[in-house]
């Protein structure tokens, strides 16, 4: 499961 | 943040201000796919909803809203300003053909079935795919004006600088997400055809222009 906030790139 | 993910953004912001003054400048959407600027509008609405859940970095809430604010603005220019210059004829590409099956591929492969997430994963997949009505429109026509290439080399040497900056991450961070990485191949090789027309064409000073 992907941590939401992990999303840092544009 | 290294040095191609940096460069790939930049790359990625040029696109978009290019395309941004060449339809400003000329007071005309002529050769623009209108269609490929509504679903990157779609596209940085739906992955940049997390500005209103989590703080990442100035930098990146900075870029994103720039992104966003500069697509909606596209799009703008495309459809209301500049609307007498729309080649709509051209741009027939039907966006429910991609729209829908990028949908439901989005809710079967994600990492986590929550609404932000498959949200997110949606703009990865519809992102790769964006520039198809683009691409579809200068097929049609045969021809691109050469700044409204500039615009489609900037816009695919984005994606590929981020495939050296995930090889990076994952040499250096041990950070790798599939999603991303497999769509961003996919969005890349979706441009080779277009690079090779770019160096073999334009950079020596032609336009370019396909064969009939």
């Amino acid at each position: 499961k992907a941590d939401e906030t992990s999303h840092d790139e544009l | 943040m290294n040095i191609f993910r940096l460069t790939g953004d930049l790359s990625h912001l040029a696109a978009i201000i290019i395309l941004l003054l060449k339809i400003w400048k000329t007071r005309s959407c002529a050769g623009i796919s209108g269609k490929s600027q509504i679903l990157f509008a779609l596209v940085f609405t739906t992955r940049y909803l997390d500005l209103l859940t989590s703080f990442i970095s100035f930098y990146n809430t900075i870029m994103k809203l720039i992104y966003i604010g500069c697509a909606y603005a596209t799009v703008y220019l495309i459809y209301m300003k500049f609307k007498a210059t729309y080649d709509g004829n051209h741009d027939s590409f039907r966006l429910e053909f991609l729209v829908v099956p990028v949908g439901g591929l989005a809710c079967l492969v994600n990492h986590d079935f929550s609404f932000l997430e498959i949200l997110w994963t949606f703009s990865i997949y519809l992102e790769s795919v964006a520039i198809l009505p683009q691409l579809f429109m200068i097929s049609k026509t045969g021809e691109a004006e050469t700044i409204t290439t500039h615009y489609l080399f900037f816009l695919g040497l984005y994606r590929a600088l981020y495939l050296f900056n995930w090889i990076w991450r994952f040499y250096f961070e041990g950070f790798f997400d599939m999603i991303a990485i497999v769509a961003g191949v996919v969005q890349t090789i979706l441009y080779c055809d277009f690079f090779y027309l770019y160096v073999t064409k334009v950079l020596k000073g032609k336009k370019l222009s396909l064969p009939a």
